[in-house]
């Protein structure tokens, strides 16, 4: 049988060099640190980041979440949008956050 | 654009639902 590496949790963590966000993600999946996953975060994060009026569209998502399927980004769209973190805004590609903090 | 007062509105109050 093949020897294991030690990491061999199910997902390989992924570091970002080029992201200045400061809220830092546990590179894994199964462990929210506010009842998040990795993927809802970072999707609410770059919502948040957005100034504009109209929110962020879906196409800019998916642009900075290239290492990400499009079914996962779709699936954090939907799940913050049921949660009440983000809503849609002019069109259902638009959204905006509701955490003003 | 009332659209989008009502979305938030609606996700203000899923929001607090959730917080409750």
């Amino acid at each position: 049988s093949k020897p294991n590496n030690q990491l061999s949790a199910g997902r390989p963590s992924i570091s970002n060099p080029g992201m200045g966000e400061p809220g830092n993600f546990s590179g894994n999946n199964f462990m929210p640190a506010n009842g998040l996953t990795m993927v809802q975060n970072q999707v609410l994060n770059l919502i948040k980041a957005c100034p504009r009026p109209e929110g962020l569209n879906f196409q800019d998502l998916r642009n900075q979440l290239q290492h990400m399927p499009v079914a996962s980004i779709k699936q954090a769209v939907d799940f913050l949008c049921n949660e009440g973190h983000i809503y849609s805004t002019v069109d259902d590609d638009h959204f905006k956050s509701t955490d003003a903090e | 654009l009332v659209r989008i007062q009502r979305n938030k509105a609606a996700a203000l109050l899923r929001l607090a639902a959730r917080n409750v």
